[in-house]
């Protein structure tokens, strides 16, 4: 990716940095539609010999060969019964059977997760600079479980089955399927024995933001990771024919608009269907929309999709408006025709010019790619959001990272736009989700892995959690897009990846197998419902307690009960205690606690108020008690708490939820 | 109804490894059994050792009900279809 290694400080030269030879030593597999390996970002030159414990391959198709893969690209997969007995043997004239990305998703994930160095990398002129992925030294395994008809769970077990066979390290799934208890979702099941085989494994959180309670991916053995916005935006000016100026952003590089003004209608207006609003196929009536600006809402169908149909009907222009869904979040597109993305309130504005106007015009300006933006991060709209649909008492997401507007690795196959009639060829491509914002972790987290290879996954999610920020430089915290107000720990989790200070926690929250099989008994899961979840015999010991509130996690949630709705939670007014278990990875030092709370309605302590690690490894334990009083059902509130000695600083958001 | 009751779709069998009924000494030969026992067309699509125990087939509803009845086996779970996020 080009910036997102300045923006999270991996340009820094720091001490703290494994060595690249060490970095080589971690292997990054990812879970996706395949690989384009012609790719400079696949070149493995400076790269030493595979580790000697690689047992993976790299699986001859049709138009992938042995060759395809090597130093950097160490292992390439496809696994497609599933698909094929859903729907038939794959029909190599549509889709490539072998692990060749037909897609781009799968090429643009592994490049930002572990892509090597590409200099004046760029898509169409933007977003220009040097190309690396996090890891950038990292070995690389694919597992193509996506087709065209999308990725089915049969296929995903066993790719994750091999990879945890061949050897990876961190395994990467931007992929999110229905939600279910965890014995009966597959890919936590598999993820738990990936996990307690070592293996970090992270997840996108979802795009179904900014509704709550919206996220996929929530056992607490894997990292979900939401999206937030880099400091980089691509604008485009607007000027209506009123003398109006506004922004909007666009990705578009073809012939521009001339400079005069032309005429401007909105799709609602021209259209004899429903979905005129929304551009939707064969809307648009081509006699009202010939050598016009086109205004399309955004949602009902994809985005890109919306410029072939005003294209098709003879527009020359889009401009596309969020509804309140979106606000102001702007996502750019490599459009096929001269176009802008503008956010709600310009959107209004425009549309509102539109109909009080007789004969309305407008002009779209080419675009640009523009820096320091600020402010950044904010929390992306689409970005799924909290509560925890499965566990209330686990909050997530765990944390976000960038996935606005990144640009990556692409196929060769298609497009920038994905669309068929999309001729262009491009080596990198910028696109939007939390599947880009989850590789980015996976990537941080080999990292982290190269740099302390004796971590457990759960020390590496916690190192990546508790030293994530929550603020800006100004002190002001992180903005959610959606509201334009300030974010809440169920929209960041623990907040936004620091990778230089992941390097360095301090303490860690370490769970162990142990810790997640408890987790399993608070949820009073039947020593079935164990197995099928972590294939192992555990029985919990019914003379011990298990809660929740207990299990080592690195952040804290703490679902409260009305008076009125009792049900499992602890009752709104009452006492809470939850002990976790810190493990001390630096030097010995001796920590404070730190609390801060938004809300009266919980009095919260803390014992003991210090921790003295004498020993790297060192573990100590701590209560955190809860005075709790009552509040209308819905409220939520948040606090944090922190363990600092000085140079470290521990950090931990608390949600409150009353229900 | 008869016909979704007829419909094959594929799922996930996951097993307890360790409670391998005495009569097989393999787990592949215990799987095509189980299989045999519940369906005479259906065949192990693929067979899991790492991080799932068990293997996936094609089953209609009734026989992946029955194959869940079955000593060792742990959960019968239709496959869910994922998207990229």
């Amino acid at each position: 990716t080009t910036r997102t290694p300045e923006f999270l400080g991996l340009g820094k030269s720091t001490t703290l940095f494994p060595a690249s030879d060490s970095m080589g030593e971690v292997i990054v597999g990812i879970l996706d539609t395949g690989v384009w390996p012609e790719l400079k970002s696949f070149d493995d030159s400076g790269l030493g010999p595979v580790p000697s414990r690689w047992k993976g391959d790299c699986q001859v198709g049709k138009n992938f060969s042995a060759s395809s893969c090597n130093r950097k690209l160490i292992g390439a997969k496809f696994f497609s019964k599933g698909y094929e007995v859903a729907f038939g043997p794959i029909d190599e004239t549509m889709e490539s059977r072998s692990p060749r990305d037909d897609d781009g998703h799968g090429t643009h994930t592994a490049t930002t997760a572990a892509g090597s160095v590409v200099p004046s990398a760029n898509l169409l002129g933007y977003a220009s600079g040097t190309a690396r992925g996090m890891a950038s030294h990292a070995r690389v395994a694919v597992y193509k479980v996506c087709w065209l008809g999308g990725c089915f769970g049969s296929d995903i077990v066993a790719a994750m089955d091999a990879a945890v066979a061949d050897g990876v390290d961190v395994l990467s799934m931007s992929i999110g399927g229905g939600l279910s208890e965890y014995y009966s979702d597959t890919v936590a099941i598999g993820a738990f024995t990936a996990a307690a085989n070592g293996i970090f494994v992270s997840c996108s959180a979802g795009n179904s933001g900014p509704i709550p309670s919206s996220l996929s991916n929530v056992a607490p053995w894997i990292t979900t990771v939401g999206a937030g916005t880099l400091d980089r935006d691509f604008p485009a000016s607007i000027t209506l024919g009123n003398n109006e100026l506004h922004s909007g952003v666009t990705l578009y590089n073809g012939k521009q608009l001339s400079d005069s003004m032309v005429p401007l209608v909105y799709g609602g207006n021209v259209s004899n269907s429903s979905g005129g609003a929304l551009c939707m196929a064969g809307s648009l009536i081509p006699e009202k929309v010939a050598r016009k600006i086109v205004v399309c809402d955004r949602g009902g169908s994809a985005r890109v999709q919306k410029g072939v149909v005003v294209k098709d009907a003879g527009g020359i222009g889009m401009i596309l408006t969020n509804t309140d869904t979106f606000g102001e979040e702007l996502v750019a597109d490599a459009h096929l025709l001269p176009s802008a993305a503008v956010g709600q309130k310009t959107g209004d504005a425009i549309k509102k010019y539109i109909s009080s106007t007789r004969n309305p015009t407008a002009k779209i300006g080419p675009g640009t790619t523009k820096l320091e933006v600020q402010p950044s991060p904010v929390v992306a709209a689409f970005s799924s959001r909290g509560p925890n649909p499965v566990t209330p008492a686990i909050l997530k997401p765990d944390i976000i990272a960038p996935g606005v507007n990144i640009l990556a690795g692409w196929t060769g196959a298609v497009g920038p736009t994905g669309l068929q009639s999309d001729p262009r060829h491009v080596n990198f491509n910028i696109i939007s989700g939390t599947s880009m914002s989850c590789p980015h972790v996976s990537g941080l987290a080999a990292i982290v892995k190269a740099a302390h290879p004796e971590w457990s996954p759960a020390a590496i999610k916690s190192a990546l959690m508790t030293t994530a920020y929550t603020a800006y430089k100004t002190g002001q915290k992180i903005e959610d897009v959606a509201t334009g107000g300030p974010a809440t720990p169920f929209d960041y989790g623990a907040g936004h990846a620091d990778p230089v200070a992941a390097l360095d926690p301090g303490l860690v929250y370490d769970a162990t197998i142990d810790d997640y099989l408890g987790f399993l008994c608070a949820l009073n899961y039947t020593p079935n419902q164990i197995k099928s979840t972590t294939h192992r015999d555990f029985t919990c010991q019914t003379s011990k307690k298990y809660t929740l509130g207990d299990f080592n996690y690195p952040s804290f949630s703490v679902p409260l009960e009305t008076a009125s709705g009792r049900r499992g939670g602890a009752d709104s007014s009452s006492i809470i205690k939850y002990t976790r278990t810190l493990t001390n990875v630096g030097a010995p030092a001796t920590y404070k606690v730190s609390l801060y709370s938004q809300t009266q309605a919980v009095k919260m302590s803390v014992e003991p108020e210090t921790l003295s690690f004498k020993a790297q490894y060192e573990k100590k334990s701590y209560t955190v008690t809860f005075k709790t009083s009552s509040m209308p059902s819905g409220t939520t509130s948040f606090a944090r708490l922190e363990w600092s000695d000085g140079k470290h600083i521990v950090g931990s958001p608390i949600a409150f939820s009353w229900t | 109804e008869e016909k979704i009751q007829k419909a094959k779709r594929t799922y996930i069998v996951h097993v307890d490894k360790s409670n391998m009924p005495e009569t097989f000494t393999d787990h592949a030969l215990w799987y095509d059994s189980s299989l045999k026992s519940v369906s005479d067309s259906a065949s192990v699509l693929y067979r899991y050792e790492n991080v799932v125990h068990g293997y996936s087939t094609m089953l209609t509803t009734e026989e992946a009900e029955a194959l869940g009845e079955q000593p060792g086996i742990l959960s019968v779970l239709p496959e869910v279809i994922y998207e990229l996020h």
